[in-house]
């Protein structure tokens, strides 16, 4: 589902902020 | 079953679709959704994380939206 992949995208986004 | 997958979650495949074009982490996680590549929601997210640290691709900003882009 679109909400599904919005929680995945978001989820990605954060890990990738610890590291940016 | 993760044997009938017909996409594989690679740093390669990854790198091959950010140099074609600038893509935001919900087109890369279109191209692998859990359904083809048989991972889970949470291994999508972990391994698309890890391979994107050890890409580094560049960044820019398109309507707004933050987009990865490879150069080869």
């Amino acid at each position: 589902s679109s909400s599904e992949a919005d929680e995945m995208a978001a989820a990605l986004e954060a890990e990738l902020n610890d590291f940016m | 079953t993760p044997s009938s997958s017909d996409v594989q979650l690679t740093e390669e495949a990854v790198r091959r679709y950010l140099i074609r074009k600038p893509m935001t982490t919900k087109d890369l996680l279109k191209k692998f959704q859990t359904k083809r590549t048989g991972l889970s929601s949470e291994q999508t997210v972990n391994v698309l994380a890890q391979i994107l640290k050890r890409l580094n691709p560049e960044r820019k900003n398109i309507n707004d939206k933050m987009h990865f882009y490879l150069t080869e």
